[in-house]
């Protein structure tokens, strides 16, 4: 095809039996819209890099998924989000991880790899560089819901493992 | 966790991934999304890459970069390295998924889990979103 578009998005529920119709149904409506965003750059003859931040920042802005706007909780209670982008026209890449209070993660991550020598910074640097840098800063509050807090308490409560399958919800 | 790989009109391919990583993680913990080769990868002379999973194996295994190496140099097709790497991965005690495409324009997922959100469209060609 004369051009692409994939994408994946992670909503914490892949057991048939624990799938509501409801669920499904907002699954399948953010995936439809990260697929246009996308899709709108690519017919227009845009670019793979510019055609993958657009659908993954709408991914990022629904609670839905685990990224960005309803990412899951650490054990503290807070949010720590990671991301990552890689052009494969030079192999250029930025990433970040544990960042706090970026609207779009994707786009920080992007910003990493155009307006810096680096290709990963963490934490209150990457937090640091995405204001310096003029990203969209949000209260860290933006990217809890009621929904990812329940998971939390529930993991909490059954003093289970992350790695138990059926408390994994990222 | 999110992700989208995609090839332009120049043939030029890219990817991107974001999480907010596992419930109740500590530590810091980091996962594969935002490591370069792991999670995500993108090298216009393969494919490009996104995950999703359980991380540490797909650190481990370095999941994006090595199907990207295995169809750059074996010369095997998106699906057949991703499959591989995918069992590979599994072998170890990993399970998640990869979505794929090439700067040819070929188009793949694989994944050893019951489901995987998951979507694709082209030029010309038929819109996909699928769960199971």
């Amino acid at each position: 095809s004369d051009w692409t578009l994939v994408i994946h998005g992670g909503a914490g529920v892949i057991e048939r039996e624990r799938m509501t119709p409801e669920r499904e149904a907002a699954a399948r409506a953010g995936l439809n819209a990260a697929l246009d965003a996308g899709q709108k750059v690519l017919s227009g003859g845009g670019t793979a890099l510019d055609a993958v931040e657009a659908a993954v920042k709408v991914l990022e802005d629904d609670p839905n998924f685990n990224a960005g706007r309803g990412a899951v909780y650490t054990y503290d209670g807070t949010n720590e989000l990671d991301a990552a982008i890689m052009d494969g026209r030079t192999r250029a890449a930025g990433a970040v991880a544990g960042v706090t209070r970026t609207r779009h993660p994707v786009s920080l991550a992007r910003k990493v790899m155009e307006d810096s020598p680096h290709v990963f910074l963490g934490g209150k640097g990457a937090d640091q560089f995405s204001a310096e840098r003029g990203l969209e800063q949000v209260d860290p509050a933006w990217f809890g819901t009621p929904e990812r807090k329940r998971q939390l308490d529930e993991l909490k409560a059954k003093d289970v493992s992350w790695f138990d399958v059926d408390m994994k919800y990222g | 966790t999110v992700g989208a790989v995609a090839r332009d009109q120049a043939g030029h391919v890219a990817a991107a991934t974001s999480t907010g990583g596992i419930t109740g993680k500590r530590w810091g913990r980091i996962g594969d999304a935002p490591i370069i080769g792991a999670g995500t990868y993108a090298d216009d002379r393969a494919c490009a890459v996104s995950a999703t999973g359980s991380g540490e194996f797909f650190i481990r295994e370095g999941v994006a970069h090595e199907i990207c190496a295995r169809v750059r140099f074996a010369g095997e097709t998106l699906k057949q390295a991703g499959d591989t790497v995918m069992a590979e991965t599994k072998a170890l005690g990993g399970s998640g998924g990869v979505i794929l495409t090439g700067p040819r324009g070929e188009i793949a997922w694989s994944f050893n889990t019951p489901g995987m959100y998951r979507g694709h469209v082209s030029a010309g060609g038929k819109r996909v979103v699928a769960i199971y």
